[in-house]
């Protein structure tokens, strides 16, 4: 089943 | 001191309703180039980036770098104080803690001015690294949220492809399953009833309808929306706000275990 993924796992902290 | 007079003030009317549901509190970022915004929803999935340009003000005087902590909720009370037609004036003193909204009418016989306490809010910046998205996808906003919203009465994922057929969207669940197909035309009459691929390689990704559903609300700021799509990166959902800016919804796939 697909799993919702965090932005935190694209975008860095700025 | 900061003072921001939009004539069309019904803009910041609709981009609160656009972005209050998915965003609890903000700070609003004033500087030299305009008056910005973003934050995330509560679980980190979506993130809404606004940018309202100085150019589109008729007076935009920013001092200083200023960002200021709203409650959108209260923040959006006020504002559906303010007539579709008025004039709406943002002003704050360096450091002071509230901002004044105030309102003109057309034939300036009614000036309202409301002030809302400000407060300090912790939010986490996201760095949006400039990305070569794999498909853009220009289509009539209406017909987009359209699609949302019929979606989600069947399923509560959306899977989004993009090919050179054409972008399809679809779902499926207890009832049944559904697949909208929504081929590029060029529409000599009104550009904004076109859809208009570019793609450089196919692409599907999936999403959560509910929040799709969500940055929908912005549909009365522009007749088209822009998906841009990358393989496993966010879509950025963009509406364009006339004349002075953009409202962006950036919201994290669903990716397979």
């Amino acid at each position: 089943k697909a799993k919702q993924s965090s932005l935190f796992t694209f975008f860095k902290k700025a | 001191m900061l003072e921001l007079r939009l004539v069309q003030g019904s803009l910041l009317k609709k981009v609160l309703d656009a972005i209050k549901d998915l965003v609890t509190d903000a700070n609003f970022d004033c500087s030299e180039s305009g008056f910005s915004l973003q934050a995330m929803d509560s679980s980190h999935v979506a993130l809404v980036a606004l940018l309202l340009r100085s150019d589109g003000f008729e007076h935009y005087r920013c001092d200083r770098n200023l960002s200021m902590g709203m409650n959108l909720t209260n923040m959006s009370k006020m504002l559906k104080c303010a007539g579709n037609d008025d004039i709406i004036t943002i002003k704050a003193d360096d450091g002071g803690d509230s901002v004044t909204f105030m309102f003109e009418s057309p034939s300036q016989d009614k000036v309202s001015d409301f002030e809302m306490k400000l407060m300090d809010i912790d939010s986490e910046h996201l760095g949006i690294p400039e990305t070569e998205y794999h498909a853009i996808v220009k289509m009539p906003s209406a017909e987009f949220a359209r699609i949302c919203r019929d979606l989600s009465t069947i399923g509560d994922t959306v899977v989004i492809s993009v090919s050179k057929d054409g972008v399809k969207f679809s779902t499926s669940g207890d009832i049944g399953s559904a697949n909208v197909v929504c081929r590029q035309n060029n529409s000599v009459d009104n550009k904004d009833n076109e859809t208009v691929i570019e793609m450089n390689e196919p692409v599907s990704l999936t999403f959560a309808l509910r929040y799709l559903n969500s940055f929908t609300k912005a549909t009365t700021l522009s007749n088209t929306v822009t998906l841009s799509m990358s393989k496993e990166l966010p879509v950025v959902v963009e509406y364009k706000i006339a004349e002075i800016g953009h409202i962006r919804f950036y919201l994290a796939p669903k990716i397979e275990d």
